[in-house]
């Protein structure tokens, strides 16, 4: 099975 | 204060409509250079970012920064109000409770107003680094739009293929397996229909397609669509719209087998 990744893996909170 | 007058309603109607189902309480940020909203879904895989400038607006009027916090099932009730040829009108104090919607038939002397009231919502702003993608690609957007849909019909998810052969959507599911390839194409009659393929380095990445089919509610927006790749890096899905505003989405990639 496939993982989703998060968004927040990527881009950092400001 | 804010007063920033569209010309057609339907701009935002479609914008709304875009990314409801995605997003449903979000900031809208209003300051001198034009009306930004950045939004993930509650999921956090996706993340919607919408700019429209100043110059899509005439006149446009920001003193100074305004959060307008707004649940868009209310929005799209109250812009449901309006029709799409009419010129919208948004309105707000500098502190302010409601964001204030008039409608004005450029036709009639009709005039319809709406006050929404604002709420207040703590969002997280996400820094989204200046990339150099490896693939990007423009296309039709009802194009993509076909694509992903189909697609779905067969799985949950789409691989992106980009080569210097072309770029291919494939996928496999339960029933069987299906692919699109898609090579640069160019129409000289009609531009819109073009596709561009820009290659660097050879990129490839599975997508959620239930996640890719909702961006596509965008397509009404902008004849074609951006797609920006980058090995294991977010999808960048762009809605060009007029005076360089735009509605963008990004998609985290799957990982593993």
């Amino acid at each position: 099975s496939t993982g989703q990744k998060s968004i927040l893996g990527f881009f950092s909170k400001k | 204060m804010l007063e920033a007058r569209l010309e057609q309603a339907n701009l935002l109607k479609k914008v709304v409509d875009a990314i409801k189902d995605l997003v449903q309480d979000c900031n809208f940020d209003c300051n001198d250079s034009g009306i930004a909203l950045q939004a993930m879904d509650n999921s956090h895989v996706a993340l919607v970012s919408m700019m429209l400038k100043s110059e899509s607006f005439s006149p446009f009027r920001c003193d100074r920064n305004i959060a307008l916090g707004i649940n868009l099932t209310s929005l799209t009730k109250v812009l449901r109000c309006a029709a799409n040829e009419d010129i919208l009108t948004l309105k707000a104090e500098d502190a302010p409770d409601v964001v204030n919607l008039v409608f004005e038939s450029a036709e009639s002397d009709r005039l319809s107003e709406y006050d929404i009231k604002l709420m207040d919502i703590d969002q997280e702003h996400l820094g989204i680094p200046e990339t150099e993608y490896a693939a990007t690609i423009s296309m039709p957007s009802a194009e993509f739009q076909k694509i992903c849909r189909d697609l779905m019909a067969l799985s949950e998810s789409v691989s992106i293929e980009c080569t210097k052969e072309g770029v291919k959507f494939a996928c496999s599911g339960d029933i069987g397996s299906g692919s699109v390839t898609l090579r640069s194409h160019t129409n000289v009659e009609k531009p819109q229909l073009n596709v561009e393929i820009d290659l660097s380095e050879p990129v490839a990445l599975t997508f959620s397609l239930k996640y890719l089919v909702n961006f596509c509610k965008a397509s009404g927006l902008s004849e074609q669509v951006r797609l920006c790749l980058s090995n294991e890096v977010p999808l960048l899905v762009e809605y060009a719209l007029s005076n360089n505003s735009y509605l963008r989405f990004y998609l985290a990639p799957k990982i593993g087998d």
